[in-house]
């Protein structure tokens, strides 16, 4: 057998190819195989995407045909989609994997001597997360590639200021050197190009080494704090100040000590809040409200992080232990009231900010264990004031109910995965919302100038993160444009001004355009159904109607595979039929796998989906 | 550096210069009654290029304190630094922003100037101007100049602040100078008899790169005799 045919298929080629630009990231994932063999062979192609991006196309071409993917109504494409379940005809489809993952896997019997090409498109908004942009790809070929290769070309307008790339199966100088990166000016290159001998888990071995993520990370210049970019009538600004004071923080940790928390969990939440502990500044206040049957709190109203108390609060929670069962609504209502009234008395300093954060490992079952009156009861106790996080420990949990209950008091939620480094994780959610910058932040722009914008305000901006709001313009042919940022400091109130010269900027277009012109428009289409679909999650009736319908139109005029739209690929194959199915798995779909894969006999043309749920 | 003393209820202006090495700080204006302060640090040319000297000196930082809010800034032709107590906040002069709090506001215009407005009506502009970066010789340096400064207590002193009250002075005998086309004459200021030289200065608060030019009688010699004591007796240990 010729080097690396594994069972009759050779994949000769293995390419993921990532353009970003102002960090909307474009990847195409491409494998070609060929059957070696003397008979008809199954080849699949499996590719882990991140859970933030949407799939935009995915192609098969066998023997130079190609047959491309059409992005459809989900209940449009389920119909045949059912259909096809009828007839025993489902091959394919998107599963969660992991903390970050997507799991897209489509299988297709090549006949002996046929060539088959996958191509998956998908693209992703980068987020800003202490201090830079990450890529994330998982690479997991199942045998040598002859042409492996990772190509990933960055442009960013402000300029590049630190680029890294590293993989966690590069162990040795050898496979070291089949990495590069650099980066100048406004331009970054990342590429992975490993020979088939560097791909060898050892010399003589013939299976691969290349089994790990692979991550891109980098950051832009920030001469100033914002940045304006307009392209054929859409403009995106990024906003990311530094150099500010942190706005101090009153925080109030609602942690669930019933039962389940018993044991590694209970054992890591204390680890983790010792680590926050150490990491609080003496300008803060806290305090800790336990909620199990009943609600206990380590002292009755908030109190300076001073050095003394502090220490005072890592014996409370050395002491913290595990009892009986769980209470949320009396547990939240107890730690909103403690913010509101340390406010009230003026307990807390004026420039501060409050942060509410939950953290519970299962559902409400004593008390006020109705989600819906548990939410009721948390938005009119809050009332906007402050945003409520909440962090979901392991798996028996309504993740949902967290979900929604954080969304709609301006907060959001995580979840904590069950695992050894637990409390690194709640640490690092800590670490993202322990350095407020600004509070109540509103990005202005001209009025009546602007159509469609996305969300324009914001209740923190937290150092290393970073506000990015897209829109269209009413007229192209404006010759400048103006966007106020508005936010409240530690020590006084800011008004950031950007203002875009149009001559200057089509100067700067004509340099990024080789990249994909229409990236801004995208961009701007990501970013609104992102948050469209983050709304429909709290909204009803008439509301959630018209935010679907806006949802479902940008998805299927923008070719995304969202939550609501399925994509369908038809193979006509001799004698057999295959229909896949991809699902974009919600949360809840995170332990149970939504794969089908079955395939007969049959006249039908097939198809493939691609879809999201 | 040069400085420009628009002289209060005349119409006229004296201006002078302060020639001393490069690092040294100056306190421009000393108000012990609003607790205002500002100091300003000389810089020189690029470099320790001998032959390329023109002996040339400006302002390359300026700090502006205030006392009484326990409040301070320091601009340099990179960055600036607000300062409240311990907390700093940091911009830099491609930033376009208005930052207000209790008795103050700073507003900085991108490449061009800032503006320190204290709530008594007190202001001062900052102009950055700016040279080529690969210019083998001259540096990016700042201009500061005073709005309304007779709001300012009568006690406020410094090589600027000592100019902010009315003050007396008459220009006589106006004759032919060294330069045909800057004149001699003398003056009589602070009970001094001076010998000064129309000339001329520019204004930059409009227009950072043309400015508008001020007619003044210049005060040789480190405006010795026109400013109280000797120009050495401003020299500060440090900006704050």
């Amino acid at each position: 057998l010729p080097e690396g045919v594994v069972d009759g298929i050779e994949i000769y080629s293995t390419k993921i190819s990532c353009k970003v630009t102002s960090r909307f990231a474009h990847n195409v994932v491409t494998t070609r195989a060929v059957n070696r063999a003397d008979k008809a062979k199954e080849v699949s192609f499996d590719v882990e995407l991140p859970k933030t991006a949407f799939i935009t196309n995915f192609t098969l071409t066998i023997d130079g045909v190609t047959y491309p993917g059409s992005v459809k109504e989900k209940e449009v494409a389920q119909k045949q989609y059912e259909k096809a379940v009828s007839q025993g005809k489902t091959a394919g489809l998107v599963k969660a994997s992991g903390r970050k993952l997507e799991k897209f896997t489509v299988s297709v019997n090549v006949a002996a001597g046929s060539k088959v090409i996958f191509e998956l498109t998908y693209e992703e908004l980068l987020k800003r997360n202490k201090g830079k942009y990450e890529m994330y790809l998982k690479v997991q070929p199942k045998q040598l590639v002859r042409h492996f290769e990772i190509d990933a070309h960055i442009f960013e307008p402000q300029g590049i200021s630190m680029l890294d790339a590293d993989a966690s199966f590069i162990t040795n100088d050898l496979l070291g050197s089949a990495l590069t990166k650099s980066f100048s000016g406004k331009k970054g290159h990342v590429s992975f190009k490993p020979s088939l001998d560097q791909q060898r888990s050892c010399p003589t071995c013939t299976d691969s080494l290349l089994n790990g993520d692979f991550t891109i990370v980098y950051d832009v210049n920030r001469e100033s704090p914002g940045n304006v970019q307009i392209v054929n009538g859409y403009f995106v600004h990024f906003f990311a100040p530094q150099g500010l004071p942190v706005v101090p923080k009153n925080i109030a940790f609602v942690i669930d000590v019933s039962g389940s928390m018993s044991g590694r969990k209970i054992q890591q939440t204390r680890e983790a809040l010792l680590k926050i502990l150490d990491d609080m500044k003496e300008e803060d206040y806290l305090n800790f409200i336990l909620f199990s049957t009943g609600v206990t709190t380590w002292k009755d109203h908030l109190v300076k992080a001073t050095p003394a108390n502090l220490e005072e609060a890592r014996a409370f929670v050395k002491n913290i232990r595990d009892r009986s069962m769980t209470n949320i609504n009396d547990g939240l209502l107890r730690g909103i009231e403690m913010l509101n009234k340390a406010r009230e008395d003026h307990l807390v300093p004026e420039r501060s900010t409050s942060i509410l954060v939950m953290l519970t490992d299962g559902d409400a079952n004593t008390g006020e264990s109705r989600p819906e009156k548990i939410q009721e009861n948390v938005r009119n106790a809050i009332r906007g004031k402050f945003p409520l996080y909440n962090l979901g420990f392991g798996n028996n949990l309504n993740y949902n109910f967290l979900e929604s209950l954080a969304l709609e008091n301006h907060g959001f939620a995580r979840r904590i995965y069950e695992d050894s480094d637990a409390s690194l994780q709640l640490q690092g959610f800590y670490e993202e919302v322990a350095n407020p910058l600004l509070t109540n932040v509103e990005l202005e722009y001209p009025e009546n100038a602007i159509l469609d914008l996305t969300r324009n305000s914001y209740p923190h901006f937290y150092d290393g993160s970073e506000i990015v709001v897209a829109g269209r313009l009413v007229d192209r042919n404006v010759d400048n444009f103006k966007a106020d940022v508005k936010g409240h400091g530690a020590l006084n109130d800011l008004t950031f001004t950007e203002e875009v010269d149009m001559k200057e900027m089509d100067a700067a277009l004509k340099e990024q355009g080789y990249i994909f012109g229409d990236y801004i428009e995208r961009l701007w289409a990501y970013l609104t159904i992102e948050q469209l679909l983050e709304k429909r999650k709290n909204a009803r009736g008439d509301e959630k109607e018209n935010i679907t319908a806006e949802a479902l139109e940008l998805s299927l005029k923008y070719h995304f595979v969202t939550p609501l739209t399925s994509m369908v690929v038809t193979k006509p194959e001799d004698n057999e039929d295959q229909t896949a199915i991809a699902d974009k798995p919600g949360e809840e779909a995170i332990s149970a796998s939504t794969a089908y894969l079955t395939s007969q006999q049959s006249s039908h043309s097939p198809y493939y989906y691609v879809d999201g749920d | 550096p040069h400085f420009i003393i628009q002289v209060p209820g005349k119409n006229d202006t004296i201006c002078f210069n302060i020639d001393e090495k490069p690092g040294t700080v100056l306190s421009l204006i000393q108000d012990p009654v609003t607790g205002i302060a500002v100091t300003g640090q000389i810089i020189g040319e690029k470099g320790n290029n001998a032959s390329s000297r023109t002996g040339k000196t400006y302002f390359g930082k300026l700090g502006i304190a205030n006392a009484w809010m326990d409040f301070r800034i320091e601009v340099t032709t990179e960055k600036i630094i607000l300062g409240n107590g311990d907390a700093l906040s940091t911009f830099s002069w491609l930033d376009t922003v208005t930052v207000t709090q209790t008795g103050l506001s700073v507003t900085i215009n991108r490449k061009k100037n800032m503006v320190v407005s204290f709530e008594d009506g007190i202001s001062f502009v900052i102009v950055l101007h700016q040279v080529w970066k690969k210019h083998p010789v001259h540096q990016d340096f700042l201009g500061f100049y005073v709005v309304d400064s007779h709001r300012m207590s009568a006690q406020t002193h410094g090589l600027l602040g000592q100019f902010f009250q009315p003050f007396d002075f008459k220009v006589f005998d106006v004759r032919p100078g060294s330069d045909p086309m800057k004149p001699d004459a003398t003056m009589v200021v602070k009970s001094h008899r001076l010998t000064v030289t129309r000339g001329s200065q520019k204004d930059y608060r409009k227009d950072a790169s043309v400015g508008t030019k001020v007619v003044c009688w210049f005060v040789h010699n480190n405006g010795e005799g026109f400013i109280d004591g000797v120009h050495t007796d401003y020299i500060v240990p440090s900006l704050f």
